[in-house]
């Protein structure tokens, strides 16, 4: 069965998509077999990944609000051991239309079960809110991966994060735990990144990865190209650093 | 009557929020008496200027979603010219809230009507999304300000985000515009950055404010003493660009 992992953080443009793309990515080239979902409305992770959106059949609108065949949305990507089910833009309108459905949180890891057993790891991309659709993947989750940009909004807005992660495990997923927390866009000559870094890890401790994620022009020059970073430029700061992530993740997750 | 712009880009961490409290500061300093509406549930707009959100007894749930009285929710910020009616977190649950009530798109406009004539301009900060307190901020609103940060992500979503404009006008708003789209975060040393640049003043010609706010430490620094820049660091660029862009806001929405 696969570890599924949600990467969420209701603060936008923090680096949910780049380390959603990134960290699969990695972990494909480690010949784990790696399914990514995005599950936003904006459809960055699928962009991201040089998907046309125009060629799309089935995708994650057909699953959480129809009944498409799971198997149906699942897309090769340019990597071998990594699937992508996509988004559309028309995924802006389930907020509205799943508010009266039953079980309206638990679409997603329904529609996700049944293609569990073909994946090691399953990344679920959330968009920047604390509605319906990260609460599928908060849901569909066992565990929340959470890209922190080094700013004070960023901080600040942690601990509703944190409280809504607390909500959703006394009521709706019970085994929801924090993968951890990651460090984003850092620039170590700037002092309010290392003073939020400071913080972080006193507050926090080693649910901090020790991995941070360095601001890098390569990663954000990456999705124009269609393509993750270590396909893009593999000798980058930035794709060095997801390298590593994912070998601190694997630890972590291998532990448990 | 005052004119009310509404600031949005489904785009998460584009600079909505940035642009919304120091072009309000900016217009007050100018003696242009104007009103903040910070319509996002993580309360940025509002703690960015130092609010205790704790001390709040009606904020904008309680106009959008109750009955509250809105010159009840008008507090004062540190700036003689500029008052703000504050956000709360659980905003996050009008999204849901709205969806079953008559005129949801509405309630905004209402709430704000028996004010706008104590005002001469009123900005309204929007969450990254484009649900129903975006949509609520788009039908308030004369004009829309996009912020656009030079990525490839942004400039993407910003067909998507043209597109609901349009949408609005047609039927719910038939008098809205767009006040113009800021280029914000720039970096004139990325290639990208530039590229992005020159596409968007192509596309969009004048629409395409000439003032360009550049990446500036100091505008990050500054929420975190709950002060606009202006008041935390006057000489920076980030301060300069935003009186900078204030002028010509005041130009273009003068000339009207
Ligand atoms: N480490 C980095 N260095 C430089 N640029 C980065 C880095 N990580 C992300 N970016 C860029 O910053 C922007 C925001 O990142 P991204 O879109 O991944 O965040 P997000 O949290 O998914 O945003 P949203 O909230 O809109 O979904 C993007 O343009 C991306 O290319
Ligand atoms: N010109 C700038 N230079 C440097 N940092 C900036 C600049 N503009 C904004 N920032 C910082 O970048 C982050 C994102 O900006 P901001 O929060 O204003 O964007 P937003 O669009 O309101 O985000 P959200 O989508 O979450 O509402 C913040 O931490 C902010 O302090
Ligand atoms: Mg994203
Ligand atoms: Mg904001």
């Amino acid at each position: 069965m696969a570890k599924i992992i949600a990467l969420c953080n209701q603060k936008g443009g923090v680096g949910k998509t780049t380390t959603a793309i990134n960290l699969a990515a990695s972990l494909s080239v480690s010949e784990k077999k790696t399914l990514l979902v995005d599950c936003d409305p904006q459809a960055n992770t699928t962009s991201g990944l040089g998907i046309d959106k125009s060629t799309i059949n089935t995708n994650i609108y057909n699953l959480i609000l129809g009944d498409g065949d799971p198997s149906q949305a699942v897309i090769k990507t340019g990597l071998s051991y990594l699937d992508l089910i996509p988004s559309t833009n028309n995924l802006v309108g389930a907020e509205v239309e799943l508010v009266g459905l039953d079980e309206r949180e638990f679409k997603l890891k329904k529609a996700l079960s049944s293609l569990s057993a073909n994946y090691e790891y399953i990344l679920i991309d959330s968009p920047p809110s604390l509605g319906l659709l990260t609460l599928n993947g908060l849901v569909a989750a066992e565990s929340v991966l959470i890209p922190v940009q080094c700013e004070y909004y960023a901080l600040e807005g942690l601990s509703e994060l944190l409280k809504t992660i607390d909500l959703v495990r006394s009521s709706l997923n019970p085994t929801l735990s924090v993968a951890g927390i990651l460090l984003t866009m850092f620039d170590a000559r700037n002092n309010l990144a290392r003073q939020v870094e400071e913080e972080l890890r006193k507050h926090f401790k080693e649910t901090v990865f020790q991995t941070v994620i360095p601001r890098n022009v390569r990663l954000s020059e990456a999705p124009s190209h269609g393509k993750p970073v270590l396909l893009y430029d593999v000798k980058s700061r930035g794709a060095q650093s997801y390298l590593e992530l994912t070998k601190e993740f694997l630890e972590r997750m291998e532990r448990v």
